[in-house]
């Protein structure tokens, strides 16, 4: 499904060079729920973003269903993220002044997924992430902080997509939201969908099946969940 | 120090009525280490925007430093907020393409502050929040969701306000920053500085002296902490 094969990130601030991830290579297979733990600025969303395709590493391969994607265009690269990935931001990245049911249809404008009625499909997410539809028109600003994570959350589903990468997407709710959005991560993984989700939450990590502990942007560990 | 009296936010979206906030009454002396909890959408940032001066009520009063706040001028608004508040936004409302040292600062090139030499300042109230001085020139995008909270926290403490206002401030942390920032707060407040945090963490909650639960706009309980 997902691979990094020896993926180095490194940013330049300044003409100083930053190495955000180091030589790391992760499958990850189809169907599989897998946690990304480790310290702030270890290096978690920027390895999202490299599995997401959101970003490309300075050495190194991402593969995706079996195929490099290195020389991908652009288009083919977006047509790919937007078929077969639902990405949660771990800043929600929700456009301003437009509404939440909006926000969430975004996706389904796009390529194959031109589907009868995105606004029922919008509306069937928002509810699947236990939000109101009464705040189906609110803009992001006119939204509370763990609202706006679950109209992120439901973009990212809304396509019905093979994987879901998720950054913190529990960050800012409360317990009740946290067991809500754990149970439709489980759910969605008993379908077969391939979940990844960061986090620095123990409890949150212990959902998963497989945890992969970050340091200093290497791979520090990589085992299965026993006790779910 | 900061109070509300009978305080009621009422919001409109779209012709429709939306009360986040009912008729609540508060009072938090000066020295006062207090938390806020509740469901999310339960109206804690609102509270914390409406004892900031950042917003005002449609009704009731909030008074900060025993005077009425209702008939100041938005300047004097400014003004009070800027010699007194240091605020953390939940979703840190960092200014873009702008380096971390230079967000921290900004509180300082207002008002009575035209200290001398700014970046000092900024730069320590940098390593207090356990930040490396290297990222000091990084922008916000540049830096993890981590490392702008705390990014966010220093820059409301570099001016050495009289009350700490945070929202959520350990959301995106691990739980080693969350130790450094919570002995932060608690020296803070060992100097007399007030200090008020919402938090949806029941463990970051107890490290207060005091803790009000909110919900559905009302504040349904408010305790002092027995065992810290
Ligand atoms: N500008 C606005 N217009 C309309 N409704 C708003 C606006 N701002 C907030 N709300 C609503 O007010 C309620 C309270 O929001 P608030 O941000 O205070 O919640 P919160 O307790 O901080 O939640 P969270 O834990 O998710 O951050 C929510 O239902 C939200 O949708
Ligand atoms: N565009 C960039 N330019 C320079 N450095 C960057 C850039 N983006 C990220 N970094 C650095 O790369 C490192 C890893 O960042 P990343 O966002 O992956 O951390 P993280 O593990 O997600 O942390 P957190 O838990 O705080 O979200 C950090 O030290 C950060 O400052
Ligand atoms: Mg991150
Ligand atoms: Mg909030």
């Amino acid at each position: 499904m997902l691979e990094l094969r020896r993926v180095t990130k490194r940013y330049q601030t300044g003409g100083v060079p930053f190495v955000a991830v180091r030589g790391v290579s992760l499958r990850i297979d189809a169907g599989e729920y897998v946690a990304i733990m480790g310290p702030s600025g270890s290096g978690k969303s920027t390895l999202l973003h490299l599995l997401g395709l959101l970003d490309v590493p300075t050495e190194g391969e991402v593969w995706l269903a079996g195929q490099p994607t290195r020389h991908l265009s652009d288009k083919e690269f977006a047509r790919l993220r937007n078929e077969k990935i639902g990405f949660v931001f771990q800043n929600f990245q929700l456009l301003p002044r437009t509404a939440a049911i909006e926000n969430i249809a975004l996706p389904l404008l796009y390529g194959r997924h031109r589907k009868a009625r995105p606004e029922v499909l919008a509306a069937r997410a928002l509810q699947r992430v236990g939000l109101d539809l009464s705040k189906a028109w609110n803009w992001p600003n006119q939204l509370s902080g763990g609202q706006q994570q679950r109209v992120a959350i439901a973009r990212a589903i809304v396509t019905d997509p093979e994987v879901v990468l998720a950054d913190e997407p529990t960050g800012n709710l409360d317990s009740r939201s946290t067991e809500e959005i754990l149970g439709l991560f489980q759910s969605l993984n008993d379908q077969g969908v391939t979940v990844v989700m960061v986090t620095h939450e123990p409890y949150v990590a212990q959902h998963a099946k497989r945890i992969v502990q970050i340091r200093d942007g290497r791979v520090e560990r990589d085992e299965p969940v026993h006790e779910r």
